[in-house]
């Protein structure tokens, strides 16, 4: 993946989050995968939060680090079987989201910039791990979008 | 453990998202 690509999934994450923390970014126009990556995750992140707050009680999210360690441990590890699909690249996003609201708890009021190292490090993760399943299956673009417009 | 919470965290998102895969893959048939 290029530079150009690791900026567009950074912005789709980065876009992502501030929809989940209900703070889009005044003028702003999300790109159709940003629409449509809302809208999937969306479905998804309540369920995520339901089975993945007993687990996430046992920790603390306290700082962007912590958040930075438990991110990178789990997707690690959903990826190390080899499985690559939409619907887990999905949850990488709504992860990220889980994991921001909670740093948010935590700490009161979450700084711009930990929204800014969270979206980089989700970018990071899918663009390294997946970045390569995503440019064989169309892409954000042109693979996502088609299979997950709503019809 | 910290390992065991993170395993199940694992296998709760793989659930999720190989659900949202099936689903998806149904509604293109």
């Amino acid at each position: 993946m290029t530079g150009c690509e690791f900026e567009f999934t950074r912005e789709l994450a980065q876009d992502y989050l501030q929809h989940v923390l209900r703070a889009p970014q005044p003028g702003s126009s999300p790109s159709e995968a940003s629409r449509v990556l809302r809208s999937v995750a969306s479905s998804v992140q309540n369920e995520v939060e339901r089975r993945l707050e007993p687990c996430l009680d046992n920790f603390n999210v306290a700082s962007v680090e912590t958040a930075r360690a438990i991110f990178s441990r789990v997707m690690e590890q959903e990826f190390g079987d080899g499985v690559v699909n939409w619907g887990r690249v999905v949850t990488v996003f709504a992860f990220g989201g889980v994991l921001t609201k909670r740093l948010l708890r935590e700490r009161a009021a979450l700084d711009p910039d930990a929204c800014k190292q969270i979206s980089h490090l989700i970018a990071e993760f899918v663009v390294s791990h997946t970045g390569e399943w995503i440019r064989q299956n169309g892409g954000w673009e042109h693979g996502f979008v088609k299979k997950f417009e709503p019809r | 453990t910290r390992a065991e919470i993170e395993e199940e965290c694992v296998l709760q998102l793989r659930r999720i998202g190989d659900k949202l895969h099936f689903q998806q893959k149904l509604l293109n048939l």
